[in-house]
């Protein structure tokens, strides 16, 4: 858990959501294998930097809150670093 | 900022709305066309890319309104959530296509600010069309997450950081300072021009009965996308947002006009139609509504469409105050919801309610100091902001303060 009070729900709208917007690769489709709490950690962080938030690494309220702003639907890493990221995966 | 997308290799591209938002009353299909012309015009008053609107297929930027699963691998997720996506340059046939949300409710100018402003939100996904990629920085129209309401078209300013990132990539256009600074008011990196006037007419020698910008009692004065046109029969003078004279020679109204007829020898009244940015023109009993330069069909109609009365109108404005359109006639004056199309009741009023604003006006109009002047004879009155009187020390000479005129 990412933080105490997170609900498993908004755990997995977390995961989609960074891996929707380019910072965490999806689940792996043949394993299903998710990612590390590292990989997840370190997702947050640079999600939070990106939109100004402090970076805690958990995904606490101010985090939830933002993720749930309207936004554009293209993801904030560019298709270069997103492939990059794919290619590590 | 992240590494640049890929860009367009030509600079002219071509646009079109291959479908429309839902039916909205104050946001209409003409209102979508100028919303999605100022937004693009936004990149292209800071670059050497310029667009133009067109009819087929096969437009480089096509626009749509769409919900749900769209087959693009971008699906919309109904309100709130992702409202918009763009596809960058490259070698995709989607490449500039830009997609709305239809389940958002979008305005434009929303009072209250609800709903999803969009006039910004189409700024930020055209930043894609052209090759922009997401930002962290605070001052950027390229955040991913929508900031509200930017004001309006006609006066957005893209931030420096924006206006960076696209001259890297495609260089500055030839009418931008190069030494252009943040928060440098004296360096506007936006051309005044707005509407298009191509050289060779403003070069036409006026005739021999073109009057004299610096005596002449204006038959009708409007600001019209930003600029000042001051009109004198047959001929009018043009000034820019920063108050400049494009020419000291006036130039031929029918001629930069489209569909007035030739025969014209003057105007009565000039305003610029808030919603839709149409521009309406009047004399004696009728009127034409243009867009752009071009008269539309069906024009011109009898002024009763407004409800006036069978006498013409003096002057006719937009007060920045309400966004309504005032009509004044001799001692009165109307106020028309140009959004509702109706004139609004318990009209018409003494025109001595505007205190100091006398009467039998030659014509008004707002301007983007946030005040309304009306103009009479050799003389103007300036009203501030939404008082309803004439600021102190007016009236003012017009041709020394706006033409130029010792």
């Amino acid at each position: 858990r990412a933080a105490p009070s997170l609900t498993a729900e908004q755990m997995d709208m977390g995961v989609d959501w960074l891996s929707k917007y380019g910072y965490l690769p999806p689940p792996d489709p043949v394993t299903g294998q998710l990612q590390t709490k590292e990989a997840l950690t370190k997702a947050i962080k640079a999600m939070q930097k990106f939109g100004g938030l402090e970076e805690t690494g958990v995904l606490d309220q101010a985090t939830l809150g933002l993720m749930k702003t309207p936004r554009c639907s293209l993801p904030d890493l560019s298709e270069t670093e997103v492939m990059v990221g794919r290619r590590r995966r | 900022a992240l590494v640049a997308q890929n860009k367009w290799s030509k600079r002219h591209l071509s646009w079109r709305i291959r479908t429309f938002p839902k039916e909205s009353p104050l946001l209409g299909r003409d209102t979508v066309r100028a919303l999605m012309y100022y937004a693009l015009k936004v990149w292209s008053d800071i670059s050497p890319l310029n667009f133009h609107e067109v009819a087929g297929n096969d437009a480089d930027i096509q626009i749509d309104f769409t919900k749900a699963d769209h087959n693009d691998g971008y699906p919309f997720d109904g309100p709130g959530g992702t409202v918009a996506h763009a596809f960058f340059p490259g070698e995709r046939f989607t490449a500039g296509d830009t997609h709305f949300d239809d389940d958002e409710a979008w305005t434009f100018r929303s009072p209250d600010s609800h709903g999803m402003d969009l006039f910004a939100v189409a700024v930020h996904e055209f930043g894609h069309a052209i090759g922009l990629a997401h930002t962290s920085a605070i001052e950027s129209i390229m955040r991913p997450y929508y900031q509200g309401p930017v004001g309006d078209p006609l006066k957005y300013n893209l931030p420096y950081e924006d206006k960076v990132r696209v001259w890297q990539l495609y260089g500055v256009s030839d009418s931008v300072s190069h030494t252009a600074q943040p928060d440098d008011p004296s360096q506007t990196a936006d051309p005044p021009v707005l509407l298009d006037l191509p050289e060779n007419r403003s070069t036409v020698p006026p005739a021999r009965d073109s009057p004299d910008r610096c005596t002449s009692h204006f038959d009708a004065v409007a600001q019209i996308r930003g600029e000042a046109f001051f009109f004198k029969g047959k001929y009018f003078w043009r000034l820019t947002r920063e108050k400049h004279l494009v020419s000291l020679r006036p130039a031929q109204i029918h001629r930069f006009w489209r569909g007035l007829p030739t025969n014209l020898d003057s105007v009565d009244a000039v305003y610029e139609r808030p919603g839709d940015h149409k521009i309406v023109f009047f004399k004696g009993l009728k009127y034409w509504i243009f867009k752009d330069n071009n008269v539309e069909e069906g024009y011109p109609r009898p002024i009763s469409d407004f409800g006036l009365p069978m006498e013409g109108v003096d002057a006719a404005f937009v007060w920045l105050h309400n966004d309504k359109t005032y009509f004044f006639k001799d001692n009165h004056y109307w106020r028309y919801d140009d959004h509702l199309r109706r004139m609004d009741l318990g009209y018409p009023k003494d025109s001595t309610l505007w205190k100091g604003v006398p009467p039998q006006l030659d014509d008004a109009m707002r301007w983007s100091d946030d005040s309304s002047y009306f103009f009479k004879g050799k003389e103007y009155w300036r009203v501030v902001g939404s008082d309803m009187e004439v600021e102190a020390g007016y009236p003012r000479p017009i041709g020394k303060d706006w033409l130029v005129c010792t």
